[in-house]
């Protein structure tokens, strides 16, 4: 996944993810593409979750998950979450959970319960940043006023680094793969640093929501894993998400 | 670049979403959180049934490729099942009513619900 939170020069903040889910399970040597993403494609909705009939948070999702991995709570914050793998991984927590010690939470259920609970992106970011899990991942929080903008690197049960917007130092957008950010991407799956450059090239004074679909459209932040590319502008409300394919030539992951 | 990694410029000119790597736009659907947790994704585990069946045959044919003997998938149906109960709600009645509206196993529905939990090795 490549998910980012990307600043203006007026302050709005956008939000924007490329889901990539699948790799080595089952590759399709005719399509020349992974089997999983091919099923998931028609099983992935935008989902308006209302209450009183009015919006609560809009949610990229799969039919049949109830859990949440793209979200945006209008008006107040936007929420992504990218894999961190890691040998302590969640199968240790659901070994725990058979076992009968069930202190942590599930990952997308805590996605879920801070879109639909949390009011405002300090409480947001403080559940995310101290509950304990059971898989350790990336979330990538946006809020709605400057400076909003964080990526709070968790194992299971600690949060190792919260990662934050700085304007005044000029990070105007701070962004995340499936690589802790002190350490380098692996050389085989460097989606980072391309992402980086195209983010720089396009430069704070221009980004925009079609700016960013073009830096998650630019292979390998684009490739035969992405899924659905969500972006969302969180003053407006704005919440899009397409279908993204990779034809060939395009790397694996 | 036509070898690996296949790297390119940055794109520009991308949006709106067209050309060969804009694969479709996605459906909205409404979820009432008012409604019952059991039935709150009939709509569209109805809409959806047949691509959710397809999903899970896909992750049971992967499982049955590294477990010959259909062992882990006979592990997922009787003893994932039961484990829905300790879910907090409302997550636990919301997959109830998923296995129930699309026919499928409990168990594999939970499994779907928890495969990243799995699959962060």
């Amino acid at each position: 996944c490549t998910s980012l939170v990307a600043e203006d020069t007026t302050g709005k903040l956008y939000h924007a993810r490329n889901l990539d889910f699948g790799l080595f399970l089952g590759w399709d040597i005719k399509k020349h593409s992974w089997e999983i993403p091919e099923y998931l494609r028609p099983l992935t909705v935008n989902l308006d979750f209302q209450r009183n009939n009015k919006t609560i948070f809009k949610s990229t999702n799969f039919a049949g998950y109830v859990g949440m991995l793209t979200g945006m709570r209008p008006g107040i914050f936007t929420l992504t979450m990218n894999e961190r793998f890691n040998i302590d991984g969640g199968y240790i927590g659901i070994i725990e959970w058979i076992l009968g010690k069930r202190d942590g939470f599930w990952m997308s259920f805590l996605t879920r319960s801070v879109l639909e609970n949390a009011t405002s992106y300090a409480q947001a970011k403080d559940q995310l940043t101290n509950t304990k899990m059971l898989a350790p991942a990336y979330f990538i929080l946006g809020g709605n006023r400057s400076g909003e903008g964080c990526v709070i690197t968790r194992s299971r049960k600690a949060c190792l680094d919260v990662w934050e917007l700085d304007l005044k130092h000029g990070s105007w957008y701070v962004l995340e793969t499936n690589y802790d950010r002190w350490k380098d991407p692996l050389f085989l799956d460097n989606r980072r640093t391309p992402a980086m450059k195209c983010l720089n090239e396009t430069t704070q004074k221009k980004i925009s929501l079609p700016a960013i679909y073009d830096v998650l459209s630019t292979k390998p932040v684009l490739n035969k894993l992405t899924t659905y590319t969500t972006l969302m502008e969180v003053s407006s409300g704005t919440f899009e998400a397409y279908l993204r394919d990779c034809p060939d030539p395009c790397i694996p992951w | 670049q036509d070898l690996p990694p296949y790297s390119e410029e940055c794109r520009k000119g991308t949006y709106p979403p067209h050309g060969p790597t804009f694969k479709g736009k996605i459906p909205w659907y409404t979820i009432n959180l008012d409604s019952a947790p059991h039935k709150r994704w009939n709509q569209l585990i109805s809409d959806k049934k047949v691509e959710v069946t397809n999903l899970i045959q896909a992750i049971k044919n992967l499982a049955n490729d590294f477990f010959p003997s259909g062992k882990l998938i006979e592990l997922v149906d009787k003893h994932l099942a039961p484990l829905v109960d300790t879910l907090p709600f409302p997550f636990n009645e919301e997959i109830k009513g998923i296995a129930d509206v699309s026919g499928l196993p409990l168990g594999e529905v939970m499994f779907f619900n928890v495969f990243y939990e799995i699959f962060t090795v």
